[in-house]
């Protein structure tokens, strides 16, 4: 007899460690990108998206218990039952994944020490989206514990497995059913250590671009902060224009849906009408209700009867409350109470004198004025007025980025410029990269 | 085959009715089931196994309950399933 299949009607799931093992040998880091990684499983190959959250309404919440945990299914010790997740559904548990919080989890350790947190974890989200137990001895979906399945980054589903998630899902747009994947690019993930430990820290990558010397592919103001996007990474400053970290965040790790394959956006800006925030890139737009992408997303650009091609700005001008486009040289005026486009569009050349005809973006702010950005200035027009203030263009790194006229010429400076603004002193010819010997210590905040 | 003991007739039952091969207890007979429904159900835990399917309760199969694994049933609950 098999169960009645159940899957999840949504395709964009959140999830959550709530509880962490507690005489673990794996820090907290290691248990989320182990969880990561066992999800990304399945989302590789299903047009399933999971993105963690940090709230309390994750789809998939996870824990690890001891015992009777009041669902049910017990917990009996070291050994015996390991873990368990509960199927796709209305139930509030729903997708909730539970861990025997008395084994002795490991990962990357010998069959006879432990048990593997990853291969457990594909197991049971298995469950949580869908699939039911299966004999076929390959299969993950075999009930009993079979010991460690290798590498996170290059585990590969056995082909029973895909095909009854894809009998569920479908298949993912660039997967072929009958291609063994390719090993992924590793770098846009979680970091995993060569051995367990509590690393709290992610290395920075090689391509992070650097904020004193770029210009922006997209800026704006999201709930009063203002963000600045370059590639795969965006700066957010606070509403009093605090830097909230030197280093740049990873787009993907904050705005949980957007595709992880996506290497920079081209417009950004929050509707006035429902404080919803619109991604473009190219020929497609997303919907994000705080920084989770809304279902049905992407969209066409051309919902907002846009041309195909996508946009270069987007900005909601506090003055008449409409939405403008931009692309090229030309743009567009948007009614998003409406949501129709104002007749008479496209019109060329902006409507505001002495800013470029082209623009990388433009934003509000809560001083009232707007704010155009091209290349590394931008230039400041005051509530109301049509014509860019005196005195402007200005440099965007220093007045924004906090960059001095030195980093602002380039990267290799910044070490002797920021040595010299926080007080240290650089000696003549060293590179200290992590600048920890100049006393300056610099955190990043992802999520 | 010897027959298996009290404490491993006790532990197979119990594991057998946990993961779906037998029917949850009956409210008046308790953890009683026959001697042909108890083989039928080893017969199937053994199948879904991947072992020989002979129904005896034997060590293979006793070790095999004892593996670690995943609290969730193999096969839904007999007695869960709803009338036409």
């Amino acid at each position: 007899t098999t169960p009645a299949l159940t899957k999840w009607n949504k395709r964009n799931l959140s999830w959550r460690v709530r509880t962490f093992p507690r005489d673990s040998s794996l820090g907290r880091d290691t248990v989320r990108a182990l969880m990561y990684y066992a999800l990304k499983v399945w989302s590789d190959i299903t047009p399933l998206n999971f993105h963690e959250v940090a709230g309390s309404n994750a789809d998939i919440q996870i824990d690890f218990s001891k015992a009777d945990h009041n669902d049910g299914y017990p917990f009996d010790g070291p050994g015996g039952t390991v873990a368990h997740a509960f199927f796709p559904g209305d139930h509030h548990t729903a997708g909730d994944t539970h861990f025997d919080d008395d084994e002795a989890w490991t990962f990357r350790s010998s069959d006879a020490h432990g048990t593997d947190l990853f291969a457990v974890a594909v197991h049971e989200f298995g469950h949580a989206i869908g699939l039911t137990h299966i004999s076929a001895i390959q299969s993950i979906m075999r009930p009993y514990y079979q010991g460690p399945v290798g590498d996170p980054l290059k585990y590969d589903l056995p082909y029973e497995d895909k095909v009854r998630i894809w009998q569920l899902y479908g298949v993912r747009e660039s997967v072929s059913p009958t291609a063994k994947p390719e090993a992924t690019e590793t770098d846009n993930h979680p970091f995993l250590p060569e051995l367990p430990d509590n690393r709290t820290t992610v290395p920075l990558r090689k391509d992070v671009p650097h904020r004193c010397n770029a210009n922006f592919d997209a800026v704006a103001q999201i709930r009063g902060e203002a963000f600045f996007f370059k590639g795969k990474y965006f700066w957010r400053l606070t509403r009093d224009r605090h830097l909230v970290s030197l280093q740049p965040a990873q787009i993907h790790r904050f705005w949980r849906g957007l595709p992880l394959h996506l290497d920079s956006v081209d417009a950004v800006y929050e509707r006035t009408s429902d404080h919803k925030i619109v991604f473009f890139k190219g020929d497609r737009y997303w919907v994000f209700k705080d920084n989770n992408v809304e279902e049905g997303y992407p969209r066409p650009v051309s919902d907002f009867s846009l041309p195909p091609g996508g946009i270069d700005a987007a900005f909601s001008w506090a003055h008449n409350d409409k939405t403008y486009f931009f692309k090229d040289h030309l743009y567009w005026r948007y009614d998003d109470h409406a949501r129709r486009m104002d007749p008479g569009y496209p019109a060329e050349s902006p409507l505001w004198r002495g800013i470029p005809s082209i623009l990388d973006d433009a934003m509000r702010w809560s001083d009232g004025a707007s704010y155009f950005f091209r290349g590394k200035d931008y230039w400041k027009v005051l509530d109301s007025e049509l014509e860019a203030a005196p005195g402007y263009p200005q440099s965007t790194a220093k007045d924004w980025l906090v960059c001095s006229d030195l980093q602002a010429d380039g990267p290799e400076n910044e070490v002797r410029a920021e040595g010299a603004r926080t007080g240290a002193r650089s000696r003549p010819g060293q590179h200290d990269e992590s600048r920890s010997d100049s006393g300056y210590e610099v955190c990043s905040c992802t999520s | 085959a010897p027959a298996p003991r009290t404490e491993d007739l006790s532990l197979g039952v119990e594991w057998l009715s946990r993961f779906g091969y037998l029917p949850p207890p009956d409210p008046v007979t308790g953890q009683l089931q026959t001697q042909e429904e108890l083989a039928k159900a080893i017969a199937a835990m053994q199948r879904f196994g991947g072992l020989e399917a002979t129904g005896v309760l034997d060590e293979a199969t006793l070790k095999l309950m004892k593996t670690p694994r995943c609290s969730l049933p193999d096969l839904a609950v007999p007695g869960a399933r709803r009338k036409r």
